[in-house]
């Protein structure tokens, strides 16, 4: 799956992911 | 909660014991930005519900150029607010009326 993860210099990590699209406000 | 046009929900189940928990953080309304905004997508990550401020949180995402600098209390509001509703989940469950 197309995910990509950031380690901050502060040792945090975020994984990056698609938005799910049942989630996206409906307009 | 306020719509700051960014989304913070749980990332997994809360089982009320945990400090650390996984929270998933996406922009829903780029339009309610200050700054362009990168679509990159969902932003994963863990959160210390004890020891961890939700600004101190937006501040590393904008260091790690997920936002701009001018969004970093946007994003620490939003992610304030949910932390604020798992608190009070718990409080409610931890103190059951009667």
């Amino acid at each position: 799956s197309p995910t990509a993860q950031v380690v901050h210099s502060a040792g945090r990590r975020f994984i990056v992911s698609p938005v799910p699209e049942a989630r996206l406000k409906e307009q | 909660a306020e719509d700051t046009g960014v989304r913070v929900e749980l990332n997994e189940e809360d089982d009320g014991k945990k400090t650390s928990i996984a929270l998933k953080l996406w922009v829903e309304d780029p339009k309610k930005l200050k700054g362009k905004y990168k679509d990159t997508g969902a932003i994963e990550f863990t959160f210390d519900l004890v020891h961890e401020v939700p600004e101190v949180v937006a501040q590393e995402m904008v260091e790690s150029g997920f936002f701009l600098d001018c969004d970093v209390k946007i994003v620490g509001k939003s992610i304030r607010d949910r932390v604020a509703l798992i608190k009070w989940r718990r409080e409610r469950t931890a103190s059951p009326n009667g």
